[in-house]
């Protein structure tokens, strides 16, 4: 027996619009810890690893372990039915291959569920080991989105390089040439507004900013992204969800031939 | 020209 309330039913919802591009059909995992989930594209190129907390929910009943095979865009399209302000539960019955969204508004007046069928998926789920990053870029999400999107219509790849004057996103397309420099900034007053960069060593790195657009959908998620880079490591891309847990995106990287 | 590399190559199945 699974059961899981979410108060801020809103969060659900941006988190399918997050990944429900870069992934179609998903394995999620519910245990003690939390609902969890983690997918590659289909080209293996990028992952992404996404947890809410068990305490992040008001109510969180979780018998035994269980994977769920689900289709993301049927997911997606479920909870696109809930309204913003709802309170969204998840419940699946043991041995059951359908799930349940019961989406109820604030002042319960109202009531929807939504039945959805489960599919069986075969994952490979890999092990991600903890690293020391020779970088970590922390920067408004909003800022970084549109420097993906203000590339993407110059080049395919962006080149981030982290040095201690800053970090510069730079690209190359037919019409000419981009570069955008980000310079530490620790606004005190509004930490949101803040960049800040941790550097043990400069690095750069060049990546398909096809699969940073994809990640960029979940600004809606956090005020902040952090970027972490390492020269011998694909780039980890993380909104962090407020008292729940993270979207983190893994993005391998592009190297000369 | 540049190379994509694949998750594959930096992550190992569980």
């Amino acid at each position: 027996m699974l059961e899981l309330r979410l108060v801020q039913g809103s969060i659900l919802k941006k988190v399918l619009e997050a990944i429900k591009d870069l992934v179609n059909d998903a394995n999620f995992d519910c245990s003690a810890t939390g609902f969890s989930l983690q997918a590659m594209d289909s080209s293996h190129v990028a992952l992404v690893a996404l947890l809410l907390r068990s305490e992040g929910f008001e109510h969180y009943r979780c018998d035994r372990n269980l994977s769920m095979g689900m289709s993301l865009t049927n997911m997606a399209k479920m909870l696109k039915c809930a309204g913003n302000d709802d309170i969204v539960t998840i419940k699946a019955d043991d041995g059951s291959d359908t799930i349940t969204f019961m989406f109820e508004s604030p002042t319960q007046d109202k009531i929807a569920d939504f039945e959805m069928k489960l599919m069986d998926i075969d994952s490979e789920h890999l092990g991600i080991p903890e690293a020391e990053y020779e970088a970590i870029v922390r920067m408004p999400s909003s800022e970084f989105a549109r420097i993906c999107k203000d590339l993407g219509t110059i080049g395919d790849t962006v080149v981030i390089s982290v040095t201690k004057e800053g970090v510069k996103f730079s690209t190359r397309g037919d019409i000419g040439t981009a570069n955008i420099v980000c310079r530490q900034n620790t606004s005190i007053d509004k930490p949101e507004e803040a960049t800040i960069i941790e550097m043990q060593e400069p690095v750069t790195l060049t990546f398909a900013l096809r699969y940073m657009n994809s990640f960029a959908k979940a600004t809606p998620l956090a005020t902040q992204v952090t970027i972490s880079l390492s020269s011998e490591l694909p780039v980890v891309v993380e909104y962090k969800i407020a008292e729940m847990g993270y979207v983190r995106y893994y993005l391998a990287p592009k190297i000369e031939e | 020209p540049c190379l994509q590399r694949k998750i594959l190559e930096y992550f190992d199945g569980d």
